[in-house]
């Protein structure tokens, strides 16, 4: 079981799209999926059709138990989709009150790592969807993950909120004892704007080593996706935007990516 | 004096775009304008050339002094710009443990509000940009200004999005004495995408009172802007997105829009 995760501290950069994307893919290839969705927001849970406001089990009712000295269950927690054997562990929007209720509370930086443990012999592959915030919830993600997944923008302000990302992501590395690998994902990018291809030249400067090789274009294709609620890569598997996740994919399945 | 906040839980839909155009076509006029940034991701504050890691004054002086119990001097957090009279109060990283740190102590909704009307005399309008998640610093906002600004993106998941930004707005609503005009802006509209006209559509159904009667459209040009540091609104007049916010400010102060 390899568990990724995605994280970006800046919004709307194509967190949300990346989990939904490569999860449709792997789906697609047979593989058992996981989605987790870690933002109170609940955009991934919305997409799969569920109402992060009004859902009783999710996310947040791990987080409760060990707050509680209780033994969660993740298993009662997982939620069947539309593309089996895809499944979704939701978000609810309670969870936006997890870092005033936690607060500086000892040991909740595990919650989700030893939750997820316990699903290891059900799953391939999970991704965990990860809120536009540091707090308890992206510091759960990167304990938990294996190999964290930072999509940015190619343009100028998204690559001085990277380097912010980074320092929390140095800071994570310190405190855990294995290590984790790491790749940037350029996303939205546009060709036609100067400063993209700017901004991408930039980026590749200033994180040779974790830079993802090539970049996933814009594509317009992933706001009808949204509507409909179906993975681009499963309802238009040519898509512009689908060939490029798949070729990230094979390429963090395959490439030079061990950390 | 006017106080506007800019708000919604989805990231990535415009937010600090919003407050750096219309604040740049405001100073243009000769109003005395004061941005605030709320986002301890700190993209406005970047915007304009401040780093919010090394900060030491910040917006979040005003709550640490309010927790200290100390009277705060917003004026001594006041920077200025290359675009005077436009000033800013900048964000810096700390915000992000705020939540964490003030957990659920009283009286923390108000600080900036009344930091605010301690600047009374020396600005026309003031514009607070928020971070995409729900929490202190949303309500602080929310508590403090008379009109607030939500930019949506006109496409389906955003939709769903919306419906919880206004339950937080009811509640906010609810716990306030003055009335809070509110407009749903509808950002990134690219007329090619059949769903995103769909989405627009059922936006103007859903919030038929609330919703700008026109639309800010795709610019490309708001990228090179924020390459720049300089408002798309300051360096080209005539662009698209700068002639729709245009349209947009005309509305807002002068259209029916008075709650
Ligand atoms: N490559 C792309 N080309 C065009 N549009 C895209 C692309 N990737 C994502 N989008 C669109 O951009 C918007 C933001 O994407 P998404 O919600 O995945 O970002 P996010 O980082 O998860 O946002 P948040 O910070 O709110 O969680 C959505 O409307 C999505 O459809
Ligand atoms: N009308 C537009 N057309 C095209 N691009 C836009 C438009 N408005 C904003 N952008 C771009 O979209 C990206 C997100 O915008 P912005 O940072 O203002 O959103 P935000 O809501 O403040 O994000 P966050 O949730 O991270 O605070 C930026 O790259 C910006 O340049
Ligand atoms: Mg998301
Ligand atoms: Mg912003």
């Amino acid at each position: 079981m390899k568990i990724w995760a995605v994280a970006n501290q800046k919004g709307g950069v194509g967190k949300t799209t990346t989990v939904v994307t490569l999860a449709g893919l792997l789906s697609q290839q047979g593989q058992r999926v996981l989605v987790v969705d870690l933002d109170p927001h609940g955009s991934l849970t919305t997409y799969f059709g569920f109402d992060p406001d009004t859902l009783e089990r999710s996310v947040y009712t791990l987080f409760q138990a060990t707050a509680a000295e209780q033994r969660p269950d993740p298993e009662a927690l997982l939620r069947p989709t539309r593309f089996e054997p895809l499944r979704l562990l939701p978000a609810s929007t309670a969870l936006a009150t997890l870092d005033r209720q936690l607060g500086s509370r000892e040991g909740m930086g595990l919650v989700l790592a030893r939750a997820l443990q316990a699903l290891a012999g059900q799953f391939d592959h999970i991704f965990i969807d990860c809120p536009p915030v540091v707090g308890v919830l992206m510091i759960n993600a990167m304990a938990a993950c294996q190999h964290l997944l930072i999509p940015v923008q190619t343009e100028f302000l998204a690559l001085k909120g990277l380097e912010r990302m980074m320092r929390t992501l140095a800071m994570v590395l310190r405190a855990r004892k294995r290590p984790l690998a790491y790749t940037i994902i350029p996303t939205m990018f546009d060709r036609h704007i100067r400063s993209a291809a700017e901004a991408l030249t930039q980026l590749r400067q200033n994180y040779p080593e974790a830079v993802w090789q090539s970049v996933i274009p814009v594509d317009a294709l992933f706001r009808e996706a949204s509507r409909e609620g179906i993975p681009l890569s499963i309802s238009n598997p040519t898509a512009r935007g689908t060939i490029a996740y798949g070729a990230l994919l094979a390429d963090l399945l395959h490439g030079g990516h061990e950390a």
